[in-house]
């Protein structure tokens, strides 16, 4: 499994107008000036994978996710993150070559979530991600700045990461 | 359960023996603080760098815990290996050596894996397979496919 | 007391304004969260970046933050002027045209101060007037002095 | 005022043997691989200016502070930092040019205080360097890593970083 496409909308810094990013295996590298939005695509992908916490996506509530400079053309301000997961390993129990994971925000702070553009709740979207070890940690997401936090874990958050892969 | 943690311990224990002493040439291993008791007792992760004594990687220097937290992240892999990875600026802190060993190696796993990273060092970019500009257009953030393998400056 | 309190606001704010837009050509300035009760509310600081809507320091990118953080400490030297600074890489998250107006305003504020700045980035380091080398050799740092302008890569 | 010469023995990765550092007014550069001892000298003034919390300096308790990989041939192992002041501008009172700042720390964690080479207590210390306004705070001396910490100060820490200055 891995994320061969990835679509923002009203996400942060990226507008209503959809933005598609296609991406393969290896190593991506993503540059660009300070303040144009390279950490806010890192922060879609965590986010539509289902993270809650407004502090994880540098954020202070989560209404404050939706794209707030330009206004949206088409309709009610939503922000929508979805990843087109490359599923022809099948880690993802979907009889599906493609599995895409949607989620929507509204203003409201109300989270909508899809699998394969099929509306599911959210305890069953993060059961099936975690079937498929898609679950995000603080071992395999950076955040820009805490690499070093990492080296300074505690003895006992040391044996919890390894105990936490058995 | 006992078991199954010493057979887990082992296996990250030997790559980041593996990984550290390719990226540094020096040494690095975990050290289980209390063998009979390994649930309430904790993990020691030491290094020791070529030409220096062992030291727990709580009082390295900052470039040299980036290097050991990389380390670590990439030994768990092998037992659990994620799917893919998301790496803000982790070389924010290494120097021109450091950084280039740490492409090599990223490089090197990122066979059968994937690593989305931003990152403002030529060394981490020259190895990407695919690389992304993002630039600020009309208030909002655009993105725009390089073309490898030249880079725009 | 209030009123030395809205004096020194003043200047500070005052710097904040002329420091943050010669660096970035955008607009920052503080604000007294509530003027009848300052002593129990806060201040926010607030920067508009070219192109962008006003925003809380709190929720802008890794480089801007450090761009508004080093306009506060300097402006704050304004108020009462530090006899000197310690920086330990403080353009870690910069990108290059950052760090170039970075080096331009410490080169200037650094006249009648002292500025001791760890730096990785070239176009602080040009600027600088006295350079020194540190390098391990038997176990211990070792310090040289660099002559200017030639800095050996 | 301003720091003219900084003295380093036996203090960290600095060895027993003496590395005297010559420094001017206007911007001084600190370059170097990983690990080779830069924020160490950032550490050093530090210490000497009277810092007593560990964490500060990186290490777990004071006595770590004290170099651990070459032996003292010079006899025991003491950590000393010296900072001569340019005290032309008399901010600090007392009558000449050049006033040194000293701190010895000994294995068991004990400092001791000396100006001009004239032994003082630490409070006698401290506040001699408080008068001439020479004692560091967190916007003064910023940590690796620790930049965008300030950006993210409280409403109310912001306005204690202006209170603190009047
Ligand atoms: N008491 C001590 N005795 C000897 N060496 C020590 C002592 N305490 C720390 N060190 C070592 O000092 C070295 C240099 O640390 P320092 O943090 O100054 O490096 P640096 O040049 O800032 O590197 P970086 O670029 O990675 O930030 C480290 O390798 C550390 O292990
Ligand atoms: N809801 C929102 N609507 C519009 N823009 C937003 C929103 N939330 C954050 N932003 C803006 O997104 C911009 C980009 O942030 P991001 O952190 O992705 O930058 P970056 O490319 O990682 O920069 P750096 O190199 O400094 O880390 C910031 O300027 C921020 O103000
Ligand atoms: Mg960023
Ligand atoms: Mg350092």
């Amino acid at each position: 499994v891995y994320i061969s496409k990835l679509e923002i909308a009203g996400f942060k810094s990226f507008g209503f107008k959809n933005t598609v990013i296609h991406l393969k295996q290896g190593l991506i590298s993503i540059l660009g000036p300070n303040g144009s939005g390279k950490s806010n695509i890192l922060d879609a992908i965590i986010f539509a994978l289902g993270e809650n916490k407004p502090k994880m996506m540098r954020v202070d509530k989560l209404s404050s996710l939706i794209h707030d400079v330009n206004k949206n053309k088409h309709g009610i301000r939503i922000a929508r993150a979805r990843i087109h997961f490359d599923n022809s390993d099948r880690k993802i129990p979907l009889e599906s070559n493609i599995v895409t994971s949607t989620r929507e925000l509204d203003i409201n702070g109300e989270s909508t979530y899809y699998i394969n553009n099929k509306k599911i709740t959210r305890t069953k979207f993060l059961d099936l991600l975690d079937v498929a070890n898609l679950s995000l940690t603080q071992l395999n997401a950076i955040q820009q700045g805490t690499i070093t936090r990492i080296s300074e874990f505690s003895s006992d958050e040391k044996r919890i990461a390894i105990e936490d892969l058995i | 359960k006992r078991q199954t943690f010493l057979h887990a311990f082992d296996i990250v224990d030997k790559e980041i023996k593996l990984i550290f002493s390719k990226m540094t040439s020096g040494f690095a291993w975990l050290e289980l603080q209390n063998e009979d008791n390994i649930f309430s007792s904790g993990v020691s992760y030491l290094v020791q760098f070529p030409n220096k004594p062992k030291r727990d990687t709580a009082s390295i220097s900052g470039g040299e815990k980036t290097l050991a937290a990389i380390v670590f992240i990439l030994a768990l892999q092998k037992l659990k290996s994620s799917s893919f990875y998301l790496f803000d600026e982790i070389d924010a802190h290494l120097d021109a050596p450091n950084s280039k060993q740490l492409s090599h190696i990223i490089k090197e796993r990122s066979c059968g894996s994937q690593f989305i990273m931003v990152s403002l060092k030529d060394s981490l970019i020259e190895k990407a397979n695919l690389i992304y500009g993002v630039y600020p257009k009309d208030g909002t953030s655009q993105v725009v496919v390089y073309k490898k393998p030249t880079i725009a400056k």
